[in-house]
């Protein structure tokens, strides 16, 4: 464990708790994308099957565990909650997940490391999250009004990505045959995502305006 | 082994 590594989940966990503090205080979803939400729910079932078999460390499974059931909860707050689900901008949310998954299940099954159920979905699960942000960029191109809790979350979410990037450089030149193609590109594929909305994220930040995106 | 360590992060 480098600091890249513990500082990406920690801002990882970080964007999480932002949201929650959204959902939960105000009792609004408004501007966050249910079909992101979902997506990064079948990420962790898919990548963490071996939460129970496989044993790394004690953080690794507290931390796996944390994501398994803060990402469930989300999903539940913005289904089955009255006040939450009210501020859901269901007709914005419009991005098709078969766009998404569908490719990802393909890839995965072509593009693996060994072909067994859980080593697929661990794949899956990679290219699964490098694009489940694509819904939430939708939506928040779409939003007028950006209220600083979202802009927080998503900006929280890509920082997170590129420490992870920064933590596969530092072991790349600090442990002896650290190479991970796979996860290497999902994860590039992913930060890169973000750069647009870190461009817009900053400049409304210095120039201290609302944060609003191009159509 | 190399399968171990290819799910060391999360």
């Amino acid at each position: 464990m480098n600091v890249f590594r513990l500082a990406g989940d920690m801002t990882h966990l970080s964007s999480i708790l932002v949201l929650l503090l959204k959902i939960h205080t105000i009792k609004s979803c408004a501007g966050i994308s249910l079909k992101t939400q979902e997506l990064y729910a079948l990420v962790f079932i898919t990548r963490y099957l071996d939460i129970f078999d496989r044993f790394t460390s004690i953080y690794n499974f507290l931390m796996k565990l944390i994501f398994l059931g803060s990402s469930l909860s989300i999903v539940w707050y913005m289904r089955r909650h009255k006040a939450v689900h009210r501020s859901y901008d269901k007709d914005q949310d419009t991005f098709r997940y078969q766009f998404i998954v569908l490719p990802c299940l393909l890839l995965a099954l072509v593009i693996n490391h060994k072909l067994t159920f859980k080593e697929v979905m661990w794949t899956f699960s990679l290219y699964l999250e490098a694009v489940a942000i694509l819904p939430q960029l939708v939506l928040l191109q779409r939003t007028r009004n950006i209220d600083n809790l979202t802009g927080q979350y998503v900006f929280l979410l890509g920082a997170y990505r590129a420490l992870y990037l920064l933590n596969w450089v530092y072991r790349y030149f600090t442990e002896p045959g650290f190479v991970r193609w796979i996860t290497w590109i999902a994860g590039l594929v992913q930060t890169l995502l973000y750069a647009d909305f870190f461009y817009y994220y900053i400049l409304s930040w210095k120039n201290n305006v609302k944060l609003e995106l191009p159509a | 082994s190399p399968e171990e360590k290819r799910h060391d992060e999360l």
